[in-house]
């Protein structure tokens, strides 16, 4: 079955969904298989990854009300060894509509039990090796699922004030998610982005974070970097799009690091 | 009674607490008294104006929930003319434990109109003439009864191709508020920020969003400006931080703007 890996952070707007993205590219370039689920209402990596409006008809939020298996919701990209679900603003709606719902923060874990037995069957399509699931900014049902589903958390946090002064409140967070949910739950790492080398804030988040941290923080740190910004707007990650870029390069960087820390483990 | 105004955006990331905390202070500067509150459970505009986790015993959250009175948790900030109601991370409960109560989306207004009422009884407390709202990045119950609260939207837009796409989104929910909830609800403007005159991408994002939205785009633009991302950390809104730098000279000339189309309609 396939590692699943979750991008999660309530602070918006930190980097979560160019982190999917991008780190599912890198993967996928180093030969692994790999499955991003869209579970931000917002469509951010679905969009990133050139999913147009018209190929979102059935979507994650018709996995989470039971309406379609996620074999049925899995569609190609443009981008060898990466697929994706979907997902579109009706997803907005599952908060609501799951909170009376059996099972209601174990419907995607229990949607890729299903989907590992189903391919065992050799349904045909290949097996996946990574699984990402890219959440909204905040720590609703949506994200839930994400956490009780998922092998391990990678944290992007952007190096300002705001976003430091949330990870306690995650990190409270996922221990309750261990606790109950889903003890095989473990924090692979923090990964600093927006780094800009120009400003001292930069720097000091850092430190602070490699401090109460440790190896918990990623060596590999994002830089701030417009082509990372660029990119979406083209239906491409950063990698295809301008693979030099300094963005692209931190992002290849960090996929390594994070295929070595898992061979370790 | 004050004039209410929102500052919300789905997107996270994309300067609704640097607008609220700032402009909230330059109308403070110019004579009007301010009550901003604090409806996102991060507590970033809490802490970005100085309030402590020890000072926010009681908060948003009791008023909601129906335990206490928006009198009961106003408290001064060291900002002369602004105060604010708090938030803690308490408040993500919230949302579940609304939805089946009474009125839950209108529990933010019902609290505003019994604040007026109060305040009309001479409780020795000075009348607000505005109050700003720091929503959360998400559509949930919390923004929701912000914008049953509001006179008007503030919509701050950072000029990135990920916060463009979620506008039309933020849109059509004002749409549905407005012939559901909240019939005066007026989207006031939608303030451009994080520009950066460097890149492209701002200047594109920009020329886009003022072909759609004309005289709704303020013409006040607000430039990335490390300064506004430092004044947190100390507590203070830029403008007190540091009120020379690009970033507070932009925000109190976006205070003038508004006035002045407050004045005119
Ligand atoms: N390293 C970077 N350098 C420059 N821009 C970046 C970088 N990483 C992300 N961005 C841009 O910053 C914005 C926020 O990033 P992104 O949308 O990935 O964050 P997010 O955490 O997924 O946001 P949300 O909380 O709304 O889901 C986007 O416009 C993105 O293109
Ligand atoms: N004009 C600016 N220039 C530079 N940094 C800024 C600017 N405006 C905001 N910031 C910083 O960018 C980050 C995001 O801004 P802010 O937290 O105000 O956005 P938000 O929309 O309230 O985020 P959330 O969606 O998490 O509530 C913060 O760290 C803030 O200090
Ligand atoms: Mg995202
Ligand atoms: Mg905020």
């Amino acid at each position: 079955a396939p590692r699943v890996l979750v991008m999660a952070n309530q602070k918006g707007g930190v980097g979560k969904t160019t982190t999917a993205i991008n780190l599912a590219t890198a993967l996928a370039a180093v030969g692994e298989r790999v499955l991003i689920i869209d579970i931000d209402p917002q469509g951010n990596a679905s969009t990133g990854l050139g999913i147009a409006r018209t190929e979102r008809q059935t979507t994650i939020y018709d996995v989470l009300i039971g309406t379609a298996r996620l074999s049925d919701v899995v569609i190609a990209t443009k981008i060898p060894g990466v697929a994706v679900v979907p997902s579109t603003p009706d997803l907005a709606g599952a908060d609501l509509e799951l909170l009376s719902a059996p099972r209601r923060n174990f419907r995607l874990r229990d949607a890729l039990t299903g989907f590992a037995a189903e391919r065992g069957k050799g349904a045909g399509a290949e097996g996946y090796t990574y699984v990402l699931i890219d959440c909204p900014p905040s720590l609703s049902v949506l994200t839930m699922n994400a956490l009780a589903a998922a092998d391990g958390l990678i944290v992007p946090l952007q190096c300002e004030f705001f976003a430091l002064e949330g990870l306690s409140h995650l990190l409270r967070t996922v221990e309750l998610v261990r606790g109950s949910l889903n003890p095989k739950l473990e924090i692979l790492g923090i990964v600093l982005t927006m780094f800009d080398k120009r400003n001292n804030l930069s720097d000091q988040v850092a430190a602070d974070v490699r401090q109460h941290f440790g190896d918990k923080v990623y060596r590999t740190v994002i830089p701030r970097n417009v082509r990372l910004s660029e990119a979406p707007s083209h239906g491409l990650p950063a990698i295809l799009y301008d693979h030099k870029c300094p963005g692209s390069q931190a992002y290849i960087a960090l996929a390594t690091e994070i295929i070595q820390r898992e061979r370790a483990l």
